[in-house]
């Protein structure tokens, strides 16, 4: 997180704002509902507290206003800058102004107004931009889901060096953003994706390029917002150039950026069993043309060309790939080796000699 | 506008003005007064650079494909460094 130069903050912690005008996009009561729900956001987290006044001036004055709009930092029509604040200070200060030519909405149509007002009303308290990927005060839009949206843990931590924590957190466990060395770094998911290896944990995935040893942090959401914010499993299937995203029950099927027709289905319209709960890791193996799917201490062999689950399964993990563990939390192939994470560890296997040849850390995917 | 040259071709006119005002909205790029053309140059790639650190990209002072790509997607309009 950041401040602005000076550490611009409020004095007082209880604090106007008025909201000037509304956009033709949303009714005035949905406007109304984004902008407190947004106060909510801080105001949950500090000691700070909000209140609408209808009439004369406010500490945060909301607006909404196209192009030139008469703070001399023109808006740029649709898309590009989508909104701006003031900081903290006496007339402008603390302003909040939201470019009219976007369309705002209350999901995925459009803009979020309720997201864009609440990052600007971070920098109406004093936040500048994060470089955070994962935080509120990043500054590139990111739709996050229409519900359920807790205040990112570097932002709290950014607000509360500000004004203190409050006594009224309703969601204290606020999402933290991975760390790819951290040493007890855990996988939820890996797949291949035309050649790019991507990796999950938690609501992002890292792009790891073969030939750069810089891996790039992304929002899943941020990609392919119609998934939820957590996967299980993931594989790539490269014959039909298709990605396989699995959550609970459904998987997901890709092609690129695109979700395919008909998906999200259910995991047992591929073979499982109606009562299976959720797929853990996926690795299809290419020599053999097999997708093994692991769940609990059992695995599954799937047909990819014949589409059906192979007879004579599940086995159990730990009597096939003795060593590994009875659990995998993600799995991917390559030149001959099979990789089973679990937990903080990962085991090299090679097909060719049915046996683990090294024990690796799991943040060594990423050169740590 | 410095670029490398595999993306020299990449770029119109109109995308490097694009990029000169991203660069002077979010990293407070100073208008270049005509006659120090090569400081401004240095300015400019030097706010390449904040702005390539800035977002985790490869910090090479030159405008390449990826960042550009970065500089059009839609953001806040408050500056990320400077006053």
């Amino acid at each position: 997180y950041n401040f602005f130069p000076r550490k611009l903050k409020w004095s007082k912690t209880n604090l106007t704002y008025r909201i000037m005008n509304y956009t033709p996009d949303l009714s005035r009561a949905e406007v109304d509902r984004a902008f407190k729900k947004a106060f909510k956001v801080w105001s949950d987290v500090t000691p700070l507290n909000f209140t609408r006044i209808r009439s004369g001036i406010a500490d945060i004055m909301i607006s909404f206003g196209t192009k030139e709009h008469g703070d001399f930092y023109p808006f740029d029509g649709p898309s590009g800058l989508l909104a701006h604040a003031f900081p903290p200070g006496p007339d402008y200060g603390g302003d909040a102004h939201f470019d009219d030519d976007e369309t705002w909405s209350d999901d995925s149509r459009g803009y979020s107004l309720f997201l864009v007002a609440a990052h600007e009303f971070g920098h109406s308290l004093g936040l500048e931009h994060s470089r955070d990927p994962g935080a509120l005060m990043f500054p590139i839009y990111t739709y996050t889901g229409k519900t359920g949206f807790v205040l990112p843990d570097d932002d709290v931590q950014g607000i509360q060096e500000l004004y203190g924590a409050g006594d009224r957190d309703p969601n204290p466990k606020h999402p933290k953003t991975p760390e790819k060395c951290d040493a007890e770094l855990s996988l939820d998911a890996i797949t291949e994706l035309r050649g790019e290896m991507l990796i999950f944990k938690d609501r992002f995935f890292w792009r790891l390029h073969p030939q750069m040893v810089e891996a790039e942090l992304v929002l899943l959401k941020s990609f392919w917002p119609e998934l939820p914010n957590k996967i299980d499993a993931a594989y790539e299937n490269p014959i039909k150039d298709l990605v396989f995203m699995f959550k609970g029950k459904k998987v997901w099927a890709m092609n690129g950026y695109d979700i395919i027709e008909g998906f999200p289905k259910k995991i047992y319209e591929m073979g499982f069993p109606k009562q299976m709960k959720r797929i853990d890791a996926a690795v299809h193996v290419k020599d053999t043309g097999r997708t093994l799917f692991f769940s609990g201490n059992k695995f599954w062999s799937y047909d990819e060309e014949k589409e059906v689950m192979e007879t004579g399964y599940p086995r159990l993990i730990e009597e096939e790939f003795p060593g590994i563990g009875d659990r995998v939390d993600a799995v991917y192939q390559r030149n001959g080796y099979l990789y089973f994470f679990n937990g903080s560890l990962q085991f090299e296997y090679s097909i060719w000699s049915n046996r683990i040849v090294r024990v690796l850390h799991t943040n060594s995917i990423f050169w740590c | 506008i410095p670029i490398p040259l595999e993306d020299s071709h990449e770029f119109t006119e109109e995308d490097l003005q694009f990029a000169e005002r991203y660069l002077r909205t979010h990293y407070d790029l100073r208008p270049n007064p005509a006659d120090v053309m090569r400081k401004s140059a240095n300015t400019l790639a030097s706010k390449l650079r904040e702005m390539q650190a800035f977002f985790g990209l490869e910090v090479t002072g030159k405008l390449n494909e990826e960042t550009y790509e970065l500089m059009q997607q839609p953001r806040c309009g408050v500056p990320d460094v400077g006053e």
